[in-house]
């Protein structure tokens, strides 16, 4: 018996809309400390990572670990129609053939239940090493979401570097070329404003704009997101959902021309 | 145009 109950369901609701450009069909691991997805996009260059401990629920019970098979666009749909305070409750049988969702709403007096079939998805699970990387950041996530969307209109790949001037983001194509350097600062009293710059060496990869996008529809479950680059490695795009959990990305870098 | 590593080659199947 899978039993989970989540006050805030708006954040599992912002967790299926952070993934579901990437990926089609998924499988949510349920074990008795947290729910977990690993997943890959179909062309095997981006690797999502999602994790929410049991202590974001009110009420977590999970007899036996499950994986519960989803379509995201059915699961979106079904999300559409969540309001945004209400509480979400999810229920499966050990079988895991099918998902119980209710999304209830104490002022409204309403309780919405759907009963959701689950598929059997093969999954391959890519052993992530845990790694020092040569830079770590950490700066805004509506800073980062604004600079990749912007910078989609010179071209289609973003080369990021990280030196002791700060992070540049930069992309060519034929118009030109545009550069948007950030530098460190940690004047603002708040510290989601900060960018915090930790570098050991410079470090520059190219990635594709396309993917940075597709990540930055995590924006809405962290004011902060956190960037780590080494050569040669795969970026990670860090959202941490409060004390709670995260949505990683990591993305393959562009070979060199 | 230059083509995008795949994880693959970085991770690893388990």
């Amino acid at each position: 018996m899978f039993e989970a109950r989540l006050a805030n369901g708006n954040i599992f609701k912002m967790i299926v809309e952070s993934i579901r450009e990437l990926v089609v069909d998924v499988n949510i691991d349920c074990s008795t400390e947290e729910l977990s997805i690993q997943c890959m996009d179909s062309a095997h260059v981006a690797l999502v990572s999602m994790s929410l401990s049991q202590s974001a629920f009110d009420h977590f019970r999970c007899d036996r670990s499950l994986s519960l098979g989803l379509n995201l666009p059915n699961v979106s749909k079904i999300f559409k129609m969540m309001g945004r305070d209400d509480t979400m409750v999810l229920k499966a049988e050990d079988s895991a053939d099918k998902l119980m969702l209710m999304f209830e709403n104490d002022k409204s007096g309403t309780i919405a239940d759907f009963e959701l079939k689950l598929m059997a998805i093969e999954a391959e699970q890519l052993g992530v090493p845990d790694t020092a990387y040569k830079c770590s950041i950490s700066m805004p996530s509506s800073e980062f979401q604004r600079i990749v969307r912007d910078l989609q209109v010179m071209g289609d790949t973003c080369k990021i570097s990280c030196t002791k001037e700060g992070l540049k983001f930069s992309a060519t194509g034929q118009i030109g070329t545009g550069n948007i350097l950030m530098r460190q600062n940690v004047a603002s009293e708040k510290e989601e404003d900060h960018v915090t710059i930790d570098m050991e060496e410079p470090v520059e990869l190219n990635f594709a704009l396309r993917y940075l996008n597709f990540f930055t529809k995590a924006t809405p479950l962290s004011p902060t997101v956190i960037l780590k680059m080494s050569p040669g490695l795969p970026i990670v795009i860090e959202y941490p959902i409060e004390q709670l959990g995260h949505v990683k990305y990591y993305l393959a870098p562009k070979m060199e021309e | 145009q230059n083509r995008q590593y795949n994880l693959d080659a970085f991770f690893g199947l388990k």
